[in-house]
Parts: structure tokens; C-alpha cells; sequence
């Protein structure tokens, strides 16, 4: 994974991140 | 991946954080909550408490009204006895 | 670590999950708590109309009584001044 997006909030994250940025969500929320 | 392994396991701490938080807030409004019922039906009791007194109070008042027309009358007989 | 990894996100998603549910419940909840103060202050007005509904009562029976006093009273004499 290089990097990821957010379900909720669209946030393109880095892959190192566990949670968004912006709204904390994990990257396997729903 | 354990770097990551350990952000995960923080996070997952101050996720559980959050939702024993949050489980205590529900459990408090839930014990405030459960006064609305109780409000709801003392309400309603005043209510119809109130809406009885109203209509006894016009019974009463037309009770009155009738006696006092009753007085009057009987007033106007008592004058006309007493210049017969 | 990668394994593990996998599995706390797993498991960080399901906290999600039930936090995000939580959430949910606190907000119904409040919506539902907002009517408390509306409820008891309802409560209490319909309680000062009954009491003070109970109060003009009890002195529109006292005037009733005294008109009723009055009118046997009248009656009394309307007799006594017929047999005169």
C-alpha cells in the first residue's frame, strides 16, 4: 500500500498512517 | 509493519478509550431519560386535575348566578310586600 | 508483525464500528433528553392553573354559600311579610 483514502472523509492518507488525519477513522472503517 | 503494528496497538487503546466513554455517557442519559415518562404522565395528571376544577368552577359560578337572580327577585318581592 | 498488523486494523475497524454506533445513541438520546425541561415546565404550569383554578373555586363556593344564606334568608321574610 502506498497510500490510502479515507471511506469517510476522502482524506488521501500515507500508507504508514493507521488512522485518517482528519477524522481519525482507521483505514478499514466502513 | 511493527512500527505500524505499534501505532495500531495505540490506537486501538484510544479507541476502547473512547468507547467505554461513550458507553457511559448512554448509560447516564439512559438514567435521565427515564424521567420523561414520569414527567409526561404528572403532566397529563395536572392537566386533567386542572381541566375538572375549570369545569366545576363554571358549574359553580352558574350556581351563583342563579341564586344571585333567585336574591334579587326575592328582594324585589320583599320591597313590593312591604309597600303593599 | 504483518500478520498482527492486519488484524489490528481488522480490529480497529470494528471499534469504529461500534463507536460510530455509540455516537449515534448519544445523539438520539439527546434529542430525546431536550424534551425533559419542556416536559417539567409544563408540568408546573398546568399545576399553578389547577391551584389557582382550586383557589377561585373555593371562594366562588364561599360566595355561593353566603348568596344561599341570604336567599333563605329572603325567603324568611318574603313569608313573614305575606302572613303580616
Amino acid at each position: 500500500i502506498t497510500e490510502w483514502q479515507c471511506k469517510s472523509c476522502t482524506m488521501v492518507n500515507a500508507a504508514s498512517s493507521i488512522l485518517c488525519e482528519v477524522c481519525e477513522r482507521p483505514r478499514l472503517a466502513t | 509493519c511493527c512500527v505500524r503494528l505499534e501505532e495500531a496497538e495505540r490506537a486501538l487503546a484510544l479507541k476502547q478509550d473512547l468507547i467505554d466513554k461513550l458507553k457511559e455517557e448512554v448509560e447516564q442519559q439512559k438514567g435521565s431519560l427515564e424521567t420523561v415518562p414520569v414527567l409526561a404522565a404528572q403532566a397529563e395528571i395536572y392537566k386533567a386535575d386542572f381541566l375538572a376544577e375549570r369545569e366545576a368552577r363554571e358549574k359553580l359560578n352558574q350556581k351563583k348566578e342563579e341564586l344571585q337572580d333567585q336574591l334579587t327577585q326575592a328582594r324585589t318581592e320583599i320591597e313590593r310586600l312591604k309597600q303593599e
